[in-house]
């Protein structure tokens, strides 16, 4: 699994 | 279309009411920063010179290279009225997060 996230932020 | 932009490009946007329109992943370790979607109609849209993969080096000679998500996004939110950014394009490193 991969436990990583990633975030996305909106600029 | 976009196929003809060089991959390294200095882009200045003037920001809009609504931000630069466009979104950022990555800032976990020195993977470094990239832009992920780029919002139909906003500035980075209309710019033209900005695509999807591209890895943000720097902003208004901010180096992007380490930073964290959090710093580039509080950067982008806070740089003022205009953003100079030095950008590659690296959508074969993009990728890896599309796939997550």
């Amino acid at each position: 699994l991969q436990t990583k996230n990633y975030r996305q932020s909106a600029v | 279309d976009q196929g003809d932009l060089p991959l390294e490009r200095r882009v200045l946007l003037r920001r809009s009411p609504n931000g630069f329109g466009f979104n950022i992943v990555g800032g976990d370790g020195d993977e470094g920063i990239y832009i992920s979607f780029i919002q139909t109609g906003g500035v980075a849209d209309k710019s033209g010179e900005l695509r999807k993969g591209d890895r943000i080096l720097s902003v208004n000679n901010i180096d992007f290279r380490g930073v964290t998500h959090e710093d580039a996004a509080t950067v982008l939110k806070n740089c003022g009225d205009t953003a100079e950014l030095h950008v590659i394009y690296k959508y074969d490193d993009f990728i890896r997060f599309e796939n997550r």
